[in-house]
């Protein structure tokens, strides 16, 4: 069982 | 005051069409610089970067940076009433709330003006650190997209494993099994470069949307690192890119 990950978790908010 | 143009709306079209199964809206960042667009899918598991710089186009005044709002089917809906020949001039004043679109025909003899409601769109961005790559895979773009095409017949999980000789491809469903390797061709369309190997799994329907923009480039970049999301580039001739960024499915 695979879950998906938010893209927003890679990379840093400007 | 903003002001660029394209020589061939062949161009913006294909852009537009890279973009709109993805967003509903974006943002245009207009600088000195170019144009840029950073965003994030609805469901927030990949992101799309695009970059024009000031070379892609004819002409190019910037005055002052300009977010433009726009929503992608209106501006679909314009460029479908240009012909694909056609020079576009895109503009917009300071605090402007429309868009404006001029199509000239090839002959210069058939102008077509156009403006397209702005929309006052509220989008976070995010920092896009530069990343060391372990495998580095170029190969058609239209490869590519016919993997990616076959792989979701089987599976919505595709994973991805990159070592040294080749880049396979394997899609696990009901029905079967799919696998698809690459190795490096002697006429060098397909090239790796592969510091570390890496195997990873993703949601094929997002790859699947990614190469909508295979038009726009004979030729795709996939970079993958290990957690770290996958990279997937196509370059827009000299003068650009479009980097669609899509986040790994993690076990449980």
């Amino acid at each position: 069982q695979s879950n998906q990950t938010s893209i927003a978790s890679y990379f840093s908010k400007v | 005051m903003f002001e660029a143009r394209l020589g061939s709306t062949l161009l913006l079209k294909k852009i537009v069409d890279a973009l709109r199964d993805m967003l509903n809206q974006t943002t245009l960042d207009c600088s000195d610089s170019g144009i840029q667009l950073q965003s994030m899918d609805n469901s927030h598991v990949s992101l799309v970067a695009l970059s024009l710089q000031v070379d892609c186009f004819e002409k190019y005044r910037c005055d002052k940076n300009v977010s433009l709002g726009v929503d992608l089917k209106s501006l679909a809906k314009v460029l479908k009433c240009a012909s694909g020949d056609d020079a576009v001039t895109i503009s917009a004043p300071d605090k402007a709330d429309k868009l404006g679109l001029s199509f000239e025909s090839l002959n210069k003899e058939r102008f077509a003006d156009y403006e397209l409601r702005l929309l006052n769109l509220d989008q976070e961005h995010l920092g896009i650190p530069d990343t060391d790559y372990s495998c580095v895979v170029h190969m058609p773009a239209t490869e590519f997209a016919r993997i990616c095409r076959d792989m979701t017949t089987f599976s919505e999980s595709v994973t991805i494993v990159c070592s040294k000789d080749s880049i396979k491809f394997t899609a696990n469903g009901e029905m079967g099994t799919a696998n698809i390797k690459l190795t490096e061709t002697s006429k060098g369309d397909v090239s790796l470069q592969v510091d570390d190997p890496v195997t990873q799994s993703f949601a094929g329907r997002y790859l699947n949307t990614f190469t909508r923009a295979t038009p726009l480039s004979e030729r795709v970049k996939i970079g993958m690192a290990a957690d770290v999301p996958l990279l997937v580039e196509y370059p827009i001739e000299d003068f650009g890119y479009i980097r669609y960024y899509l986040a790994p499915k993690v076990d449980d």
